[in-house]
């Protein structure tokens, strides 16, 4: 199946969702 | 106590593994306790968000001091080399300067979360070991696969961004054990 994938800049992007509080 | 990682919450971002946080220290009096005995679990998760949860309530390696590791492995990989998915297969080892452990660490683990390394079910987990001179940043892999093994090493020299003439060595567990290093 599809991996899922991220690149670091999604990453840090994703770091400062208030779900990752 | 292991815990599972909880499933993603709604809105979460899942990764393509679940993976375990473990803590290890050097036991200063007592030489004979068992590796697996210093292995403290911290925490799994399955998400990004998950992750940086715990990533950001967790001491930054380049913080501590004495003798310790962080070992991030995927869920039901205990990081130890008896483990099955590690008996057959290696680590990528890079000594970095003092100061660099924190910074390369994130690199490596936000790669290894975000499938940077594109070999197929390879990975099987990072480490991050804190000594007294360099610090040392490990890539385990299942194989001693040639291809798998260089490929990685590419990947590796892509996201870490490191010092030229950093210096990068491939070992298999095997050769470890024989030599007394590492374990």
């Amino acid at each position: 199946g599809t991996r899922i994938v991220y690149d670091r800049s999604r990453l840090m992007q994703l770091r400062n969702s208030p779900l990752a509080k | 106590a292991f815990r599972p990682a909880p499933k993603p919450g709604e809105g979460e971002h899942p990764l393509q593994y679940n993976y375990a946080i473990w803590f290890s220290r050097r036991s200063q009096g007592n030489k004979s306790m068992r590796y697996d005995q210093n292995l403290k679990f911290i925490a799994s998760f399955a998400s990004v968000e998950q992750f940086w949860n715990i990533h950001s309530y967790i001491v930054r390696p380049g913080d501590m001091s004495g003798h310790v590791d962080y070992h991030l492995f995927k869920e039901g990989i205990r990081p130890m080399w008896e483990d099955d998915a590690n008996k057959h297969g290696g680590k990528w080892i890079i000594r970095l300067k003092k100061g660099l452990a924190s910074r390369c660490w994130e690199n490596l683990i936000l790669a290894m979360l975000g499938e940077q390394f594109m070999v197929g079910e390879e990975i099987c987990g990072a480490v991050i070991s804190i000594r007294f001179q360099d610090d040392i940043l490990s890539l385990w892999n299942r194989s001693n696969d040639q291809t798998i093994t260089s490929r990685i090493r590419d990947t590796l020299q892509r996201v870490l961004n490191l010092p030229p003439n950093t210096i990068m060595e491939y070992k298999a567990h095997t050769d470890s054990l024989k030599d007394n290093t590492s374990f």
